[in-house]
C-alpha cells in the first residue's frame, strides 16, 4: 500500500495524528496520547481497480474482468481502507471510574482501490 | 473547505480543524458516549498508578470463553471508593456504574482489593458486607438487600482482593448504580475507618471485567 508523499495523486495512505492535548482530551483519556486518524485519498484509474493493498491475483482477475466487459468508460473504483487495526484506550469515564477497552479497525494501515 | 481563502496555511488549519473534529466524533461514536465525560472529581495520581499496576500484576487469563467470544466488545473497569459518612457498625465504599439501558452488560470477572494498615503484631478480623444503594439518602437503616458477606483475616498492612463475581452479575441486571460496601473489625481491631483509608494512594477499588452485548446482536450473528 502506497503512504501519500506531497504530490502523488494515485490512492495512497496520508497519516494525521490528533493529539489529545491540541483538542483538550487529555483529562479525560489516561493513554494513548493521541490517535492516528489516517485516511485513504488519490484515484483510482480502473486498470489498478482491486490494488494495492489486495491479493495480486485479485487485481489481474478484476483487471481481465474490466477488459472483457469493456466497461472502461461506466465503471469506476474508489480509494478505500484495506486493512485497519484495532486502538486500545484507557480513561475516565464520568464516575470517574478507569475503563479500559479494545476498539476494533480504528486506524487505518493500508489504502487500496476497491 | 472550498469556501476558506485560497493560501496554504488556510488550507492545512481547515485540514486539522476538520480532522480533530472527525478523530472526536470518531471516538466517541466507539466508546458509546453522547459526549466527553465531564469529571466530578479527580482521582489521585498515585492511586490511578497503584490500581492499574495491581491490574498489570494480577492481570487475568484470557479464558477459551474468551477467546471464542472475542468479537463482542470487552471492557475492564476500575472504580475507586468514595468514602461515605461513618455507618453505625462501619465504613461504606460507595462505587459508582452506569451503562444504558439497552446494553447487556455481562460480568466475567470482579475483585475489590482493599488495602488495609494493621499494627505489625496485630491479627484481626473483619466481616465485609455488601448492598446495592439506589437513591442517596438510601444509606442509614431501612431494608437493604445483602448481596454478599464475606470473612476476612489480615495480619500487618497490605493488600487484600476479594472475588465479587456472583454478586455484581445480580447488581447489575438490577436497576441500582451505586454499589455500597461495609466493612465491620470483630475483637480490638481498632478504628475500621483508620484501617481502611489510611491514605488516599491506597484508596479501595474495584476491578470488573465486562463484556457488553447490543440488542438484536444474535440476529446480526445470524
Amino acid at each position: 500500500s502506497l503512504r501519500c508523499s506531497q504530490n502523488s495523486n494515485l490512492c495512497c495512505r496520508r497519516d494525521y495524528y490528533v493529539d489529545f492535548r491540541d483538542i483538550g482530551w487529555n483529562d479525560w483519556i489516561i493513554k494513548p496520547e493521541g490517535y492516528q486518524i489516517n485516511y485513504c485519498v488519490g484515484q483510482c484509474p480502473l486498470h489498478v481497480a482491486g490494488s494495492p493493498g489486495m491479493a495480486s491475483s485479485f487485481h489481474t482477475a478484476v483487471f481481465n474482468l474490466v477488459k472483457a466487459n469493456n466497461i472502461q468508460a461506466s465503471g469506476h473504483s474508489c480509494c478505500v481502507p484495506t486493512r485497519r487495526r484495532p486502538l486500545s484506550v484507557l480513561y475516565f469515564d464520568r464516575h470517574s471510574n478507569i475503563v479500559k477497552t479494545d476498539i476494533p479497525d480504528m486506524i487505518v494501515d493500508a489504502c487500496g482501490c476497491s | 473547505a472550498a469556501a476558506e481563502p485560497r493560501c496554504p496555511a488556510c488550507a492545512a488549519a481547515a485540514e486539522r480543524r476538520l480532522l480533530e473534529e472527525a478523530a472526536k466524533r470518531q471516538l466517541l461514536e466507539k466508546l458509546r458516549l453522547r459526549e466527553r465525560p465531564k469529571l466530578i472529581h479527580a482521582v489521585p495520581r498515585a492511586a490511578v498508578a497503584r490500581a492499574l499496576r495491581r491490574l498489570q500484576a494480577g492481570g487475568a487469563r484470557r479464558g477459551p470463553e474468551e477467546e471464542e467470544e472475542e468479537e463482542e466488545r470487552s471492557y475492564e473497569i476500575i472504580s475507586f471508593a468514595e468514602p461515605e459518612p461513618r455507618s453505625p457498625s462501619g465504613l461504606g465504599l460507595r462505587f459508582q456504574f452506569s451503562h444504558t439501558q439497552d446494553q447487556d452488560i455481562h460480568i466475567l470477572q470482579a475483585q475489590l482489593w482493599l488495602y488495609l494498615r494493621v499494627p505489625q503484631d496485630l491479627v484481626t478480623s473483619l466481616t465485609l458486607r455488601i448492598f446495592p444503594a439506589g437513591g442517596e439518602g438510601e444509606v442509614a437503616g431501612g431494608n437493604r438487600t445483602l448481596l454478599s458477606e464475606q470473612q476476612l483475616r489480615a495480619r500487618g498492612s497490605g493488600w487484600h482482593t476479594l472475588t465479587l463475581m456472583p454478586t455484581l452479575q445480580s447488581f447489575f441486571e438490577g436497576e441500582g448504580r451505586t454499589l455500597r460496601l461495609e466493612l465491620e473489625g470483630h475483637g480490638d481491631g481498632g478504628d475500621i475507618m483508620a484501617m481502611v483509608n489510611a491514605s488516599w494512594s491506597h484508596q479501595p477499588f474495584l476491578v470488573a471485567k465486562a463484556r457488553l452485548r447490543e440488542p438484536g446482536h444474535h440476529m446480526a450473528k445470524r
